[in-house]
């Protein structure tokens, strides 16, 4: 359901050229449970933003979908990161403004349910990641694994068939690391496909599959051999 | 020279109150190496925050190098935050709109040295985490782990006699962890103290002394004893 055929990534700072990404071709199926690993630097997010929609890349095609994601509408690409794709970055992203519950209720705004129904799902989310006591907390009244758990939540609400999850377990210790893990499995479970950027390698022996990155290219794609 | 007394802080959200610290105490000499660990919301950031002078406590005292903080003037805790205390953020708090060297020069700015030499040792300490390449980059152009590094090299460019870092290693791969711990342990070796916030086993292991934090109380205090 993914494809990416030489895809690449530059930026322009000055006068130089940042090549995040270089001819990067990759498939991903329905249903899969992939890892990704690689130095800081080696282009990872950046991989992600394109897998998210959220980023358009320099060169090359990403098909979703066995869609040409350069070819869909604003309205077509809105609908997808909306109600396809549960994004957890790595910088949180939360609107500062609101609580967290309002942030996890945001993406189902669209989805054409009541207020009331939002907000219990919203509510029944953030207990899943123990926050049920911290639901009237804006982002700045969270500590940094609390704001994560935030991201988490958001990101898994609308029940998304593609998650990808920018290094989710940063800030967490190993208790709600395996917790967040496990929310991630049964997504997985369900017949969902599960993306995940880390540096942990025990977080990323979760995976059944492990892609290694380096300088903007991918440098090994294996299966997980202990699973 | 850090002596914490009875130190409580509570924070209100609405009609609620959250006791982030409950009367802690906690004594800690010059020249130690101390980790600190505890489940996500036990109050590592808040104990943080205040030994940085960044927030005032509820109730309690501190003593820094024998002054009771809460009778500083403003112009003497300046003094102390930025002569004193070298401070790797959890979220980081970098200056969006400067570049990483601007960045890393602004601790110096109040030392009296002459601009070109401020940059000269921006340049040094970018090119001890590896961001030569990257240091006309702003944050927003930069990876996760890469504006980590940046806060860890703003925060020890004024060779800092406490350094307080908050999961300095949470957005880095193995590798770059171990450089990072590096650039800790090298600033102990010359008499300094460090405070590191982590939630990784193997980076508290880099450290002489072990707290960990439940429930905004210690728990336990102890030796390394692998050391
Ligand atoms: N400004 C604030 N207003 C209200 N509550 C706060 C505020 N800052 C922190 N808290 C609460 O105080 C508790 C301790 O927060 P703190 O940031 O110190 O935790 P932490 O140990 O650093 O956690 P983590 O490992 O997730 O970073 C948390 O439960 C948090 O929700
Ligand atoms: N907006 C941008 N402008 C310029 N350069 C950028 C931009 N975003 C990323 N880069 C550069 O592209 C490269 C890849 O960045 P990316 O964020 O994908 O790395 P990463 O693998 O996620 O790293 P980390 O593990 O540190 O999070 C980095 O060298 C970074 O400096
Ligand atoms: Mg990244
Ligand atoms: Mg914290």
């Amino acid at each position: 359901i993914i494809q990416f055929e030489g895809i690449s990534r530059f930026f322009h700072v000055g006068n130089e050229v940042v090549k995040a990404l270089r001819e990067v071709s990759l498939t991903i199926t329905d249903n899969e449970f992939v890892a990704i690993m690689g130095p800081s630097g080696s282009g990872k997010s950046t991989m992600m933003n394109i897998l998210g929609c959220l980023d358009t890349p320099t060169a090359g095609k990403y098909y979703l979908n066995n869609q040409d994601v350069s070819q869909m509408s604003d309205n077509e690409l809105a609908e997808v990161r909306n109600r396809e794709i549960g994004f957890i970055f790595q910088t949180f992203n939360l609107l500062q403004r609101s609580t967290a519950l309002e942030n996890v209720m945001l993406p189902l705004i669209y989805s054409g349910i009541s207020k009331s129904e939002r907000q219990s799902r919203a509510e029944a989310k953030l207990d899943e990641v123990q926050l049920s006591d911290r639901m009237k907390h804006k982002p700045n009244e969270l500590s940094g694994g609390q704001r994560q758990r935030v991201a988490a939540a958001r990101a898994l609400i609308n029940n998304p068939s593609i998650v990808l999850a920018d290094e989710p377990t940063g800030n967490l210790d190993s208790k709600t690391s395996i917790e967040i893990m496990g929310l991630l499995e049964n997504i997985h479970k369900i017949g969902n496909t599960i993306i995940v950027v880390t540096h942990e390698e025990d977080i990323a022996l979760h995976a059944h599959r492990i892609i290694r990155m380096l300088d903007g290219r991918i440098a090994s794609d294996e299966k997980n051999k202990t699973i």
